[in-house]
């Protein structure tokens, strides 16, 4: 009754400088590595925030809309070229 | 825009920059021109001027490297991080590097300048016909000396001008050679080489010898990469190997199977289940003149921007007819224009007789006899009729004590006092003398549309429009002559304002507000918000509360205040100190 489904084949290629990650691993290190999560307090003591709000202010620097989920649009900048200067100081 | 913490810029105006080495994807003449075009986007909006050095140490250090490349930054290969670059300073600081594991070309596919020939160096221009064939990369066809070219205009047969393409069989870059070609075979480390080789160096870069034996000469050159190299992989400067078997299909061009990412790529033998070499196919690459301008805006000391358009915008996206943002003008000027540097703009001259509005003062210097008595008030040292405050106004209840006050509706620098508001009642503080806290007077004398409780006003420095905000509505003196009250979503601010808690000015026509954890900039002139905006108080003035009450200018610094309390900020924005609002500002 189907039509064969044509099966997706990933394979690890090798010298690939960029591993296969999930979307949710690509957004945790994206966030990190550009700020997002860490902020530093007053005290200097340096305190996480949580996932949803780091990407909400991600989010927002990048102009998109403000859902703190990781929704298509976010997933499609976190894999765009940018600059590696963090977006937000520590 | 942004700048980074503490305003980092070049003390001077003549600022160097040196290139430390060349990428293997495009010419070194086209890599020069690159960066002097990056370099002049900044110069042509501000005093700077650049000038490279080809020896010692620079400001702004240029170069390119590769994943771990000895800064504690590593790039990851084709695509993601392009490139970055530390603000201005000392050492490191200044420095840009680009990674190598891009595709440098000038944004629109292989920027590929030509040797020899009879084109002049022209670049080639792709397609070109060759006896009724059309190439869109250099080819060997037609020469049996291996020799890759091109045609620079778009019919060979009927213009006849071409040039050679970047070969290791031309030239080599960089290394010790003075751009000698390859020779083939040679020798290192007793081994035979027939082409360029990653062997013996960390960085991933191919080389050559240029003589035939490298263990002997030590000489050596980097290869340039053809305009048919694959980039990255396992295969860097290789070609496609077209066809090529992939999970035993074959392939006549580049594909993306395998790849979750989506990225085109090809092996670089004909069997890639066999040999597994592979390369990322030739793209239209990464415009090294406008990412190179992104990273000298950081190298000068602006930070990211988060207006889509503006260069300093965190991801790349090519643009034809490049022209600097207004927001990076904006940046740029902010840190090396004299008349637009943080200070100028909350240095405008104070006017020693509050409401006088009719230029500079008339009459001439001298001591003035001040008259004891609350009944000076307003304007205890002039005689001066004044248009803000036509009437006099009277402390209404001289045992209120501002010193009993611990937390005031709003504070804000009106004609050079600063004005603490309570319920109706304002109290003044000269900023010029040591006068001391002058009132109560009643706001509702002064500004009789105004309601008992205000969240926070500012004086417009251009037009000394004084605007006042309590809740989602605002109102705006000019002297005794009233605007509004009007809705607060007028200006532009959101409907979910609430209120606007505090206010600062921000250059000639510009002033930010501050609500909850975010702020918005204004363009009083406009009675708009600018692009961009609101963004997050904590990450423009770190170390401040983010839920200040209070945000106004006063003698220079920006005080944050929450409770009694206050968070002063200097003009680099650095907390320099925090006190109390009673006993540091009040001095009770």
């Amino acid at each position: 009754w189907c039509v064969p489904l044509e099966k997706t084949v990933s394979v690890t290629f090798p010298g690939d400088v960029l591993k296969n990650m999930t979307d949710m691993e690509l957004a945790e290190s994206y966030l990190k590595r550009f700020g997002y999560m860490n902020v530093q307090h007053r005290s200097g003591f340096q305190s996480m925030v949580s996932t949803s709000k780091a990407l909400m202010r991600m989010q927002r620097q990048m102009g998109l809309e403000e859902t703190g989920t990781l929704d298509k649009s976010t997933v499609a900048a976190m894999k765009a070229p940018r600059c590696g200067v963090p977006d937000i100081r520590s | 825009y942004q700048t980074f913490e503490g305003d980092l810029k070049w003390d001077h105006h003549d600022v160097t920059y040196r290139i430390l080495n060349y990428s293997p994807d495009m010419e070194a003449s086209l890599i020069d021109d690159a960066f002097a075009r990056a370099f002049k986007v900044w110069s042509d909006v501000t005093p700077l001027t650049f000038t490279r050095l080809f020896d010692g140490t620079a400001d702004i250090m240029v170069s390119f490297g590769k994943a771990d490349h000895g800064d504690g930054y590593p790039f990851d290969g084709k695509d993601g991080l392009l490139a970055h670059a530390f603000p201005p300073g000392e050492g490191i600081q200044g420095d840009a590097h680009f990674d190598d594991d891009e595709n440098w070309t000038l944004g629109k596919g292989a920027a590929v300048k030509t040797s020899f020939g009879n084109a002049e160096g022209a670049l080639c221009h792709f397609p070109f016909s060759f006896e009724g064939k059309e190439y869109s990369t250099c080819t060997t066809e037609g020469r049996s000396d291996n020799l890759p070219w091109c045609a620079t205009t778009a019919d060979y047969g009927r213009d006849k001008k071409f040039g050679f393409c970047p070969s290791e069989l031309l030239y080599t870059f960089d290394g010790n050679s003075n751009g000698k070609e390859c020779v083939f075979p040679f020798v290192f480390l007793g081994e035979t080489y027939e082409g360029c080789t990653t062997e013996g160096r960390s960085d991933g870069y191919r080389w050559c010898s240029t003589t035939e034996n490298f263990d002997k000469d030590k000489k050596y050159g980097f290869c340039p990469n053809r305009d048919t190299a694959v980039i990255g992989g396992n295969s860097e400067g290789e070609p496609c190997q077209f066809p090529f078997v992939f999970l035993g299909k074959k392939y006549d061009s580049c594909t993306s199977e395998g790849r979750g990412d989506g990225r085109l790529w090809c092996a670089t033998t004909s069997d890639f289940d066999a040999d597994t070499k592979w390369g990322f196919c030739p793209d239209r690459g990464y415009s090294l003149f406008l990412v190179a301008a992104h990273e000298f805006g950081h190298a000068l000391g602006l930070d990211h921007s988060n207006i889509r358009d503006a260069l300093m915008y965190p991801m790349y996206s090519y643009v034809e007819d490049f022209s600097l943002h207004e927001d990076d003008v904006e940046g740029i000027q902010y840190l090396y224009v004299k008349c637009y540097s943080f200070n100028s703009l909350h240095s405008f001259p104070l006017s020693s007789h509050p409401g006088s509005k009719t230029g500079p003062d008339p009459t001439p210097p001298g001591p003035t006899i001040p008259t004891p008595g609350p009944s000076d008030e307003p304007e205890p040292n002039t005689p001066t009729t004044t248009t803000t405050s036509p009437t006099t106004t009277h402390p209404v209840d001289p045992s209120q004590d501002a010193c009993q006050i611990n937390k005031f509706d709003a504070i804000t620098e009106i004609d050079g006092d600063l004005h603490f508001f309570k319920d109706g009642q304002y109290w003044r503080l000269s900023s010029k003398t040591d006068g001391g806290l002058k009132g109560p007077f009643s706001m509702s004398e002064r500004w009789p549309a105004l309601p008992a409780v205000i969240d926070t006003a500012f004086e417009d420095l251009v037009t000394k429009k004084i605007y006042f905000f309590s809740g989602t509505r605002f109102w705006v003196y000019t002297g005794q002559s009233l605007l509004g009250p009007r809705s607060i979503d007028k200006l532009g601010l959101p409907s979910t304002v609430e209120k606007v808690e505090g206010a600062l000015q921000r250059g000639k026509g510009k002033v930010l507000l501050f609500s909850g954890e975010n702020y918005w900039r204004l363009d009083v002139k406009g009675q708009n918000i600018d692009k961009g905006y609101p963004r997050f108080t904590d990450i423009v003035f770190g170390g401040v509360p983010n839920d200040a009450h209070d945000v106004f200018h006063f003698k220079g610094h920006i005080y944050f205040c929450r409770d009694r309390f206050y968070w002063r900020m200097n003009s680099r924005r650095q907390v320099d100190r925090v006190g109390y609002v009673k006993y540091d500002i009040l001095k009770c």
